[in-house]
């Protein structure tokens, strides 16, 4: 691992008290192909870096720790700074429906995510109510009413509307109705380069006026997470992040990436395919796992 | 790059930022530019425009050997069965394959062998009847074991060319849903004589480095015999399967680009290699 591989370049420079840029190199070097290694993206590992040595060159190394540490520790401080010094909490100010939009590329989890929510908010005392509004994926409203059934959270479904512009301006009729303080609107997978389906959730976002916009996205992705959260981002302007199946082994580069492109916090992370599996985000043990 | 007059420092950074960013990972780039290093020391390399077809060639070295088309008349029934992590395209490309065989003039059947996320087997379902094939299927939380049981004797009995099984989507890490797996294939394996005879591991285009643990413990556990790529519709360049094929030395057999019928490929190693640069 990182600690390891770091202590292995400085063991020939033990002894000596600083960090210099000569010791540093070899160093940095180590933890700019751990990032890779850990898919941050090529750009943000290479700008981290850079960060980092300025803030090390220099440094005293405490007598309490070897200089491999010393560089970890850095490391782990920067890295954690980064990934958001404090948890941010879901926006819920405002007069009722509060709308949410789930957001991302196809797959990443996003109908399993508004459940996850759903659930969340339930066990907070809110009267959350999902919206299906993905029309394109076959049994995509399907597999949201069975997880509404699951959870006891009301599902807004139109199996005879092809619109979701329509289905979100009539879920929003219904929560006033029905008692719902908030809306979670789940939407169809799409690639941040179709024109069309990115225009249609601009026009989704004008007509719900979202607290939340959430960019879903799976804790695999690699290089490509830089391209895709920027496209989003720039289009839509999402206001918070859900990191995806963190209950497998991919150490999350991408968690970095997305958060230095875009400056938006993780909000939560999926832990699994259970409706209960939905943390909050620690910056410091994704640090961790980011470095491996 | 083809703007340098000498393969210098900064072309080299160039070319190791083009390799990484299409996720072909540290230890293969490293590979590659030792490789394009070395030839430049020995001067059998001096020209930076030489140097892009060298680097392709090198990575197509990696897919050499690795026949991507499979033999669907090789066994009747031809059963194939779909294995990968959550949400990476298997549904939908089993829908693809099966559209391509029916209009190949094939009896395919579908099994739906995801019993447990929700609307699993209606997503199935709905594909095949777009696809104009059957669907085995049996109620939500049934064994998959005896769905793949049950659909294997109907298969036998009527004659079906190709049976194409789909499996819910499962992290590699969770080794009861591995042993699931396992099951799944030794039934399959007692029911038909020398099936499954493909393994297909689904993988997503805009997957890491992960990947490779996927591909990894996925042929420890099961074994796999092809890879099959989706998503190269959107920016991701799909490098993983380099690494992969690097590696584990298994065929990537087809390519996903889109969500409708027709959108699965062969792979074709020149025109993926091309695309990455
Ligand atoms: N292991 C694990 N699986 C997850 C997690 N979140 C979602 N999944 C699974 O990932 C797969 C895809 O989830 P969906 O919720 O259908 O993804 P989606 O973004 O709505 O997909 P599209 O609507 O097609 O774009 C399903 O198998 C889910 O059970 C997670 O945190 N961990
Ligand atoms: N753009 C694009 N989307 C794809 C491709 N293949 C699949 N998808 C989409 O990816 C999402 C997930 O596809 P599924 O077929 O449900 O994936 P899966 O592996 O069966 O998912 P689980 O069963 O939940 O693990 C759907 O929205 C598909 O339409 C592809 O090649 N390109
Ligand atoms: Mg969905
Ligand atoms: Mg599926």
């Amino acid at each position: 691992n990182l600690t390891e591989k770091l202590n292995r370049v400085f063991k020939t420079l033990r002894g000596q008290g600083k960090l210099t840029e000569k010791n540093i190199q070899e160093a940095l070097r180590e933890v700019r192909l751990a990032l890779l290694e850990a898919d941050v993206h090529y750009k943000v590992a290479k700008n981290f870096v850079a960060a980092i040595r300025e803030r090390a060159i220099g440094q005293e190394v405490l007598s309490s720790l070897t200089p491999g540490q010393q560089v970890i520790k850095i490391v782990n401080e920067e890295l954690t700074r980064l990934l958001g010094e404090e948890a941010v909490p879901l926006d819920l100010m405002g007069r009722p429906p509060i709308c949410l939009m789930l957001v991302g590329l196809q797959g990443s989890g996003k109908t399993t995510t508004a459940a996850k929510l759903a659930a969340h908010l339930k066990k907070r005392n809110h009267r959350p109510c999902m919206v299906a509004a993905d029309v394109y994926r076959p049994a995509a409203i399907d597999q949201l009413i069975t997880l509404g059934n699951q959870i006891d959270v009301s599902v807004y479904a139109d199996l005879d509307e092809k619109k979701p512009e329509k289905i979100c301006s009539d879920a929003l009729g219904f929560a006033r109705q029905n008692g719902n303080n908030i809306l979670i609107v789940d939407t169809a997978g799409r690639l941040h380069i179709d024109t069309e389906l990115m225009e249609e959730l601009q026009r989704l976002k004008e007509i719900l006026e979202p607290n939340e916009i959430l960019f879903v996205a799976d804790a695999m992705t690699g290089q490509d997470a830089v391209n895709v959260a920027s496209e989003f981002d720039s289009e839509l302007g999402i206001t918070g992040v859900v990191l995806t199946k963190m209950d497998g082994d991919a150490r999350g580069g991408a968690a970095l990436s997305i958060r230095e492109v875009t400056g938006k916090p993780i909000k939560f992370i999926g832990t699994g395919e259970k409706l209960d599996a939905l943390e909050v985000f620690y910056p410091d043990r994704m640090s961790s796992r980011i470095l491996g | 790059v083809l703007g340098k007059k000498q393969i210098d420092e900064d072309l080299l950074d160039e070319l190791e930022e083009i390799l990484i960013t299409a996720d072909l990972g540290v230890r293969t780039t490293q590979e590659l530019i030792s490789s394009v290093t070395e030839k430049v020391r020995r001067k059998e390399l001096n020209q930076p425009d030489k140097l892009k077809e060298y680097l392709k060639e090198e990575i197509k070295n990696y897919f050499f050997n690795l026949p991507a088309e499979i033999d669907f008349s090789s066994a009747k029934p031809f059963v194939t069965l779909f294995i990968g992590v959550n949400g990476v395209g298997k549904t939908t490309s089993i829908a693809k394959l099966a559209y391509m065989l029916k209009n190949e003039g094939k009896e395919v059947m579908l099994v739906a062998a995801d019993t447990f996320r929700a609307a699993a087997i209606e997503q199935l379902v709905h594909w095949g009847e777009k696809a104009g094939v059957e669907v085995v299927r049996q109620k939500i939380g049934a064994d998959p074991s005896a769905v793949v049981f049950d659909a294997l004797t109907s298969a036998v009995a009527r004659e079906i060319d190709v049976v194409l099984i789909d499996t819910a989507g499962r992290m590699h890490t969770k080794v009861n849903l591995m042993e699931e797996l396992k099951k799944i294939k030794r039934v399959i394996g007692k029911k038909v004589a020398g099936a499954p005879h493909e393994v297909l591991l689904v993988l997503d285009a805009t997957t890491g480095q992960n990947a490779l643990s996927q591909a990894r413990l996925f042929s420890e556990q099961l074994g796999i015999s092809g890879l099959l790529l989706t998503k190269l519709d959107g920016t991701a360049k799909g490098g993983i399967v380099v690494g992969v094929c690097r590696e584990l030395k298994v065929p990537v057999k087809y390519i996903g680009v889109g969500e409708t019928l027709d959108d699965l490929h062969p792979f074709e190693p020149d025109t993926f290699v091309d695309a990455i640069f």
